[in-house]
């Protein structure tokens, strides 16, 4: 069976969409087959890769017409590295979305699909602790939880911790907290300093790797590629991901 | 009866709470009598204020314990502007919470009770399209669209102004976009010029004021203030915010 991971946070635009995107190649790199799977029903994987809203077909597809994982996967120029779409979805039938990843044993099934041709599943939640986050916990054995390196974000990580370990206590005790990874992290400010000290001194569970923040990922999203493919030069920051993706790899043994 | 304001995205972490939190008091330094009402389950506007996560009741008390609003109010130092908190919350309990303010009527009902004291209610709500920020946008009759100045967070904007269509033609015909505001403005960067091009050239209702990126907010945030309340030099930040009130304040009447 795959290792499924949930990069998770309460807190929004702390750079999820960003790690799972970059650490997915990076995992891939290192020779683990990764399927990169998109829960978040704005579709920020394919928006990512400036791909049209409703180009690719993906788990709404699945949801609705029955379709089979295979039928909608994305290959991509990535050896090792495949993308499950969130899929074609109307914005306006989000909630009929949430309760299609919500019903009991959905979203378990869908993964399961992917057990036999990968090693990694990492999945991209919307923010939040509502239904597909509680779904997705639910059907993961890692939550990888994302938290910007700021007093608003930090403020909020006991909810999130306080929800990993009730979903292992209630309805999954395979689920473990894979590590808290720091984002946008800026030692030269006072504030961010501030936070990651509160992260280091009151948290266990913090990872090595930190990811700073830059405005790389503003201009590959601009782009609309992952850092590895921005072209030119190797933008630091990649090697950010690559000691990320080591330490999950050694957390995963 | 109040005007009633949502501050809403598809996209996560664009400034929503930190838009609230400051165009409240500015809205009050106008003399319009304001509520900053929070219904995102995490709480955000008691933690920017570095209030702890149960100290105030609110919403989630007026819902469970059948409490009056104004039981739970919380009064300001700022003349003329009250806040109405998202209240005790397990955060194990959002799915409940999210169907408590879903729940036909509930909303109306809440909010109606601040029509009696104020000009403007404020709606501060989770990112997404899910049960919150949908049941706001039915309850309301402005929506505020919060889109930092990049390109992921414009990739979803179509989402967000579908919505507020699809509600206005099928549940509210009230609603109307109030403008879309533009956030994290770092017009000396070329990503986020282009974001600001594509704002003006491409979508209608793009307000006037603009609020730029700056460490302020995340020191602010540190300190737990709205960023008239920092004290020391009155930060030029806050200007936008009056500006903001004053454009918002012609778009209402
Ligand atoms: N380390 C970083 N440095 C600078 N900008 C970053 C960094 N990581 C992410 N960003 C930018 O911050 C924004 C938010 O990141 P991202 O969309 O990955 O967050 P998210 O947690 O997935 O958001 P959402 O809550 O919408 O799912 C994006 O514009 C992204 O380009
Ligand atoms: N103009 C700005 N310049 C710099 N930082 C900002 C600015 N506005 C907000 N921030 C910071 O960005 C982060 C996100 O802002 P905020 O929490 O207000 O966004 P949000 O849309 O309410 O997020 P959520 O999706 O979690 O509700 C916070 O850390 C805040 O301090
Ligand atoms: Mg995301
Ligand atoms: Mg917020």
């Amino acid at each position: 069976m795959a290792d499924r991971i949930v990069v998770t946070s309460q807190k929004g635009g702390v750079g999820k969409t960003t790690v799972a995107l970059n650490l997915a190649p990076a995992l891939a790199r290192r020779g683990m087959r990764t399927a990169l799977v998109d829960l978040d029903p704005q579709g920020a994987i394919a928006l990512s890769l400036a791909k049209g809203d409703t180009e690719w077909r993906g788990v709404a597809d699945v949801l609705v017409q029955q379709l089979a994982v295979r039928d909608v996967l994305v290959r991509t120029k990535e050896p090792g590295l495949a993308i499950l779409p969130r899929g074609r979805l109307d914005p306006t039938d989000v909630r009929e979305f949430e309760r299609g990843v919500a019903e009991a044993g959905v979203l378990d099934r869908v993964l399961a699909e992917l057990d036999r041709d990968f090693d990694v599943v990492l999945v991209d939640t919307p923010s939040g602790l509502g239904a597909i986050p509680r779904a997705a916990l639910a059907a993961c054995g890692w939550a990888l939880a994302i938290e910007k390196a700021e007093a608003l974000s930090l403020r909020s990580i006991s909810q999130i911790l306080r929800v990993i370990e009730h979903v292992k206590g209630d309805e999954n005790p395979g689920l473990e907290l894979l590590g808290i990874l720091p984002t946008m992290v800026e030692l030269s400010k006072e504030f961010s300093q501030a936070a990651m000290v509160t992260l280091w001194s009151g948290f266990a569970g913090v990872l090595d790797a930190t990811i700073p923040r830059s405005d790389v990922f503003g201009r590959a999203s601009h782009l609309g590629l992952p850092l590895a493919y921005v072209g030119g030069k190797v933008p630091p920051e990649l090697r950010r991901f690559d000691a990320l993706a080591g330490e999950i790899e050694g957390l995963l043994r």
